[in-house]
């Protein structure tokens, strides 16, 4: 379809962000538009076909307060088991590991051996406890992650890193797998007088109908 | 599947930061739709660094935590709209909005069941302003409500009023929907259900012949 499209495999545009009206005003930016967070994607060599980018990264520079959601879907993928216990254990994170193009689901128990593995190399070279850290996967169902892929590309995706909007920009287009455009958008307000601001970025465009707690 | 990283520099107990989380994921993320199908990899990580400065938020009970739950619904719900947009094979976004339900949780189901709806989003594909689908779907969508209370809008063009089907200029409603699929637009579903304070919103998008042509392609 992207081909069709005449769209460039390796870089895809920005979705338009239908932000609702409200006291707030948008920003340049995603997840990296909030103080303190840093983000990088790039390619990993983990996707079937192309070169776009399919590894990302976010980081905080300091402990963050976390919160999560996650499928409601029995057959959870092995990255949502490990989210959950990380989530229960830690009220606090540093870190976000995005891998796409598989989605390490209905994997086993090897598929969760990989998850564990993924976020202790990323704990190790970022000089974090694994419970800091927490992975997202996407892509095609019952394929394992690629892993030495992934563990091999993860010093240049941690020398990528950048609290620049174009960090934000990279990891946006790095989760996304049938997306046509990538999603990232950023708001300012006040709270109490003083500015913050709220940023993210997400992917998604088909097996789409969340059930989240 | 869908992903979603939020970031944030306020400040905020993680108590309240997951609650606030929490409200503005069923306020989103959880009211989007494309095929129906609920993937197992769906999630949303959510950090709050707190270091802008902000004054602390220890409850929701409170002007800040309201604050900060409106500018986390902002962010969520258009991220959430950007990907039901991006559907597989969709020519344009379905915003579903009920009012008159006795809270939000039932008007969020509402909205829900119409933007689910393959035969509601079929007929959004067709430019067929196909009021009796919308209504079905309402009916099924699991909670009671007197049928002779049902209004049904598409854009600003009245389909269905106290129940009862309306005299409406088809060309032009079939227009509203050609419009929005050509520019890859919104096309705006109103719905009441009643006379009590509940609202809700759900986003879908229309369905294709590429729905099935780019899934039977992405093998499994």
């Amino acid at each position: 379809v992207r081909s069709d499209m005449g769209i460039d495999s390796n870089h895809i545009p920005a979705a338009p962000i239908l932000l609702p009206e409200g006291p707030w005003t948008q920003i340049a930016g995603g997840v990296t538009a909030a103080k303190g967070f840093k983000a990088a994607g790039i390619y990993g060599g983990l996707r079937a076909k192309g070169e776009k980018p399919d590894l990302a990264l976010v980081t905080c520079d300091v402990d963050a307060v976390s919160a999560g959601a996650f499928t409601k879907n029995i057959v959870a993928a092995a990255p949502i088991t490990y989210c959950r216990k990380v989530l229960d254990a830690s009220s606090l994170a540093r870190a976000v590991l995005i891998n796409a193009g598989q989605a390490n689901a209905a994997t086993g128990d090897a598929g969760y051996q990989d998850t564990i593995e993924c976020a202790n190399a990323v704990a190790e070279l970022l000089r974090l406890s694994p419970e800091a850290v927490f992975i997202q996967s996407t892509g095609v169902i019952g394929q394992r992650i690629k892993k030495e892929a992934l563990l091999n590309s993860l010093p240049k995706l941690m020398g990528s890193l950048s609290s620049t909007v174009e960090g934000g920009d990279s990891a946006a287009v790095a989760i996304t797998t049938t997306d046509l455009v990538s999603k990232s958008v950023a708001i300012e307000t006040k709270i109490g007088g003083t500015p913050i601001r709220i940023g993210g970025m997400a992917k998604g465009s088909g097996m789409i109908h969340p059930n989240m707690a | 599947t869908m992903l979603g990283v939020v970031t944030t520099d306020a400040l905020v107990t993680s108590d309240i930061w997951r609650e606030i989380v929490r409200i503005s994921v069923n306020r989103s993320f959880n009211q989007i739709t494309v095929d129906g199908d609920t993937s197992t990899n769906d999630c949303v990580i959510a950090l709050a660094s707190g270091i802008s400065g902000s004054t602390k938020i220890y409850s929701l009970d409170c002007y800040e935590a309201r604050q900060l739950q409106a500018c986390l619904d902002a962010v969520m719900q258009g991220l959430a709209k950007s990907i039901a947009w991006d559907g597989e094979g969709a020519t344009c976004l379905i915003e579903v909005t009920v009012s008159g339900a006795n809270n939000e949780a039932e008007a969020a189901k509402f909205a829900r069941s119409v933007a689910s709806s393959s035969l509601v989003k079929a007929a959004v594909y067709g430019r067929d302003p196909n009021w009796g689908r919308i209504a079905c779907a309402v009916g099924y969508a699991g909670i009671d409500f007197n049928p002779n209370d049902l209004n049904i809008s598409l854009g600003s063009i009245s389909l269905m009023n106290s129940g009862q089907p309306r005299q409406f200029d088809r060309a032009a409603a079939s227009s509203y929907l050609r419009q929005a699929g050509e520019t890859h637009g919104t096309v705006e579903i109103h719905i009441s259900v009643g006379a009590h304070q509940g609202s809700g919103k759900a986003w879908g998008c229309d369905l294709s012949y590429d729905y099935v042509k780019i899934n039977a392609e992405y093998t499994t």
